[in-house]
């Protein structure tokens, strides 16, 4: 498996979020709690800990957006990219951009926020792909129900190696 | 002359599209790397597990199509 060039990571285990705007697809409490979820997949097994902004600057900032959204880096309509981040660092480092093309659902017949949002944090903590099957951290979506996910063991071996365990 | 191969006549994914998948997720990391489409689809079946043809084949094909994170495959 690889980690960026360089292997960025945070210099602090404290970080904050901010959810800048909402799909139309969801509540936005489904939205607010997908989100918290998909970060908790990674604060449950290192010492990062999120808190959520809402006003300022936050170090991941998450938004919804489709084709070109402003970091040059377009989406391409339904299906193909569904998401991308940043790895850590100031300004974008560590955002999250979800492509509003997509049917974000919180079941499985759509496109899972929950998981998918787990996979961007990946990036935005400094992760890169696996080319392990199976992998939370591997680059094709594949459903899986969100109630019964646990993070797989290359994920948690990848991120313990940056952040370290989660202190007991 | 031996007769050049003749470039496989490319499946329903035209070959933009795919140079375009490459272009994204594979990126050639270095100026001098001067690597064939064939190579190139290499590294992506390599990566894949898949079997490694440097042609575009039905299992190849069927990644391209399937939905994906947007961030490149090898890094920078």
């Amino acid at each position: 498996y690889q980690t960026f060039p360089g292997t960025p990571k945070w210099k602090k285990t404290h970080l904050t979020y901010k959810i800048l705007n909402y799909t139309p697809d969801l509540p936005r409490r489904k939205v607010d709690d997908a989100i918290k979820r998909a970060l908790m997949v990674w604060s449950d097994v290192t010492p990062l800990q999120f808190r959520r902004v809402h006003m300022g600057r936050s170090d991941l900032e998450i938004k919804f957006g489709i084709r070109e959204h402003g970091d040059g880096n377009p989406f391409d309509g339904p299906g193909g990219t569904l998401a991308h981040a940043f790895k850590p660092g100031p300004g974008i480092g560590g955002d999250a951009h979800f492509d509003d093309d997509e049917k974000w659902s919180e079941v499985n017949k759509d496109i899972n926020l929950f998981l998918v949002a787990a996979h961007e944090f990946g990036h935005s903590l400094g992760l890169d792909h696996s080319n392990v099957h199976g992998a939370l951290m591997y680059p094709l979506y594949s459903y899986e129900n969100p109630e019964t996910f646990k993070l797989p063991e290359d994920d948690r071996r990848r991120i313990q190696k940056l952040y370290g365990k989660k202190p007991s | 002359f031996p007769v050049q191969p003749k470039t496989e006549s490319w499946n329903s994914i035209d070959l933009e599209k795919v140079k375009g998948y490459l272009d994204k997720f594979f990126p050639i990391l270095a100026k001098t790397q001067n690597l064939s489409i064939e190579e190139r689809i290499k590294e992506m079946q390599r990566f894949f597990h898949l079997t490694v043809t440097g042609k575009l084949d039905t299992e190849t094909e069927g990644i391209i199509k399937m939905p994906r994170c947007g961030m490149p495959d090898v890094a920078k």
